[in-house]
């Protein structure tokens, strides 16, 4: 899974 | 950050404010779907709550904000400022048949089951199906204004860029983020069909798309 801040994109 | 989401931004924001200057300058939202312009502002409130919560960079914050902003303008325009153009006849589509399974599908299919998480993944898949209601409107009425179909052009062109975005992304660090993928095909899909209209009648310089 991803963590919180991978999620970089808009 | 690659050239591919710097241009499929930049892409987005254009599509966005085409519309919004679309709106402002004419005067008028005929043609212009209201509940796509609400489903596009659920998709970045829901998606941007860590806005507050986690900093990226300026660049991520300053185009959140922005986002935000121009599309509750542009609901604005259509639902209070213009609204006595705004022809709700048109703009039938029953949001109720996107939300339910968008909302049953984020629960069941998601990162982390947090509230954040959840959102987040319910705005992944919103954000695939919210220019149905637009699109719809297209196919009901026939026809599309030029300066509408500039604006789904743009947003096509967004997603397409995105995608090359997360190949590039895989090939050279490994990224690969399944839902927001899987999500973002199925989205630029809807535009394809799209695509070709907006080709083969737009640019051959008929000014209106008439769908055949």
């Amino acid at each position: 899974g991803l963590k919180a801040e991978e999620k970089d994109e808009l | 950050m690659n050239i591919f989401r710097l241009a499929g931004d930049v892409c987005h924001l254009v599509a966005i404010i085409i519309l919004l200057l679309k709106i402002w300058r004419s005067r008028s939202c005929a043609g212009i779907s209201g509940k796509s312009q609400v489903l596009f502002a659920i998709v970045f409130t829901t998606r941007y709550l860590d806005l507050f919560t986690v900093f990226i960079s300026p660049y991520n914050t300053i185009m959140k904000v922005v986002f935000l902003a121009l599309s509750y303008a542009t609901v604005y325009l259509i639902y209070m400022r213009f609204r006595n153009t705004f022809n709700s006849e048109n703009d039938s589509f029953r949001l109720e048949f996107l939300l339910v399974p968008v909302i049953g599908l984020s629960f069941l299919e998601n990162y982390a089951f947090t509230p954040l998480e959840i959102l987040w993944t319910f705005s992944i898949f919103l954000e695939s199906v919210a220019i149905m209601p637009q699109l719809f409107m297209i196919t009901k009425t026939g026809e599309a204004e030029s300066i509408t179909t500039h604006y789904l052009f743009f947003l096509g062109l967004y997603r397409a860029l995105y995608i090359a975005n997360w190949v590039w992304r895989y090939h050279t660090e490994g990224f690969f983020d399944q839902i927001a993928v899987v999500s973002g095909v199925v989205q630029t899909i809807f535009y394809i069909d799209f695509f070709y209209l907006y080709v083969t009648k737009v640019l051959r310089g008929r000014g209106k798309m008439t769908l055949p």
